[in-house]
């Protein structure tokens, strides 16, 4: 009888090792000449996966200089396919989901108990046993900020030439444009040369590609809904400012169809479970103004309701929509002089900033809270197509 | 106490800013 011997296979313990001579390589490989497509379908995250157990073996052969070396190339690598590919949302989103992912790695296997908290007892493990990357934390806190600053750039590239035209020129409630102010109609689009027309659909199908793109890569959840936020955010700059400047849009239909841009937005971000981003709370002076065009404005009462109404807009705001509104036609009539003296006699004691547009550059401070990892790391499998066939499993 | 795991050493890194600065003259010297 043949008697066959089975050798045990010996346990993957989460690290992965490689000679000093193939970081190059391991960076060109993982970090500088990878296609985020390539991987589709693998772990999201892979890439920083495999550079945490990297660090790990070099931390667990108590080699410093070999992490001070992979960390800095590590971060060096990402900038420079960052500013390759500077207007590449899927490209600065897959940087930044990974670059938060290493930063999170370092943060739950760094061996303080405040990040271990969900560790299961295999995660406890693999934390580092003999170095403190505070200080490497802090730099990839810092590339991360960097990173979503990109990311936001994009995407507000993308979205802004939509703004104008989807949210007050388009007319997508039928039978609208014939009671649009008369000598203004089908003015839309007028001032740029070609059809640059977009209806709302189009930034609603723009915004779906940036979702999809972020949880597919493995964003954090927070970070998506910060995203929208800031993205929302331009969207009320954007639009209130052209309203603010343009007579032609200030009309009961266009507050109209503002109005009902605005519900589509909302139902948007409820279908996409984003509800909870504040993105709503920064269209509210939008959503005010909409209803601003739409009130009646003649009797003190009246002045009494936009005043408890209009919350978010300033009072030279509201007398600036009041002094362009355009009477849909001869039976409307204009805003009368005594009646914006009204609302300005009762505005008076609020404490409004003086400049009337919004700054539609205003970025929030990004937050990127800890997010631990269910994963374990000898559960990850290296993907042949990676060509990392020199790191070797410990 | 021989349980307790010894304390890990700071690894000192340099900033972001340092790191672009260091970068940058490197490939400045390379032609």
């Amino acid at each position: 009888r043949q008697v066959t011997v089975q050798r045990k296979e010996k346990d993957f313990q989460g690290m992965l090792d490689y000679h000093r001579e193939d970081e190059a390589l391991l960076i060109r490989n993982l970090v500088t000449d990878l296609k985020p497509q390539m991987l589709t379908g693998s772990v999201p995250c892979l890439p920083a996966y495999i550079l945490y157990m990297c660090i790990r073996h070099a931390d667990y052969i108590n080699d410093d200089l070999k992490v001070h070396s992979l960390l800095t190339s590590t971060i060096n690598g990402i900038k420079k396919v960052l500013k390759k590919h500077n207007e590449d949302f899927e490209m600065t989103s897959f940087w930044l989901s990974n670059t938060c992912r290493l930063l999170h790695c370092l943060k739950q296997y760094s061996g303080d108990e405040g990040f271990m908290t969900q560790n299961t007892a295999k995660q406890n493990e693999h934390c580092l046993k003999n170095f403190d990357l505070t200080e490497y934390r802090q730099v990839l806190s810092d590339l991360s900020i960097q990173i979503y600053q990109q990311l936001i750039k994009i995407a507000e590239g993308v979205l802004q030439p939509m703004i104008v035209s989807a949210m007050l020129e388009n007319e997508s409630i039928q039978g609208l444009s014939g009671v649009k102010p008369t000598g203004y109609r089908k003015r839309s689009s007028s001032m740029v040369d070609g059809d640059n027309s977009y209806c709302l659909e189009a930034i609603i199908r723009q915004m779906n590609s940036f979702h999809t793109v972020m949880c597919d890569q493995g964003l954090d959840p927070e970070i998506i809904l910060q995203v929208f936020k800031q993205l929302f955010y331009m969207i009320n700059a954007v639009t209130l400012n052209n309203l603010l400047l343009r007579k032609d849009v200030c009309s009961w239909s266009t507050g109209m169809q503002l109005r009902y841009n605005i519900s589509q937005l909302e139902e948007w971000l409820r279908g996409r479970n984003l509800q909870q981003s504040g993105a709503v709370q920064t269209l509210e002076p939008l959503i005010q103004a909409a209803q601003l065009l739409q009130l009646k404005k003649k009797t003190p009462e009246d002045a009494e309701a936009i005043c408890s109404l209009c919350t978010s807009l300033s009072t030279q705001q509201i007398v600036k929509i009041l002094n362009l509104y355009t009477p849909v036609n001869e039976f409307e009539e204009r805003v009368t002089v005594a009646f914006i003296r009204t609302i300005q006699a009762q505005l008076q004691e609020r404490n409004d900033p003086q400049q009337l547009l919004l700054d539609s550059k205003h970025m929030f401070p990004v937050l990127f809270p800890f997010n631990p990892s269910l994963l374990t790391m000898d559960s990850i499998h290296i993907p042949a197509y990676l060509n990392l066939e020199f790191l070797n499993e410990v | 106490n021989s349980q307790r795991p010894r304390p890990r050493v700071l690894l000192k890194a340099p900033t972001l800013a340092e790191m672009e600065e260091m970068n940058t003259s490197e490939e400045e010297e390379s032609p």
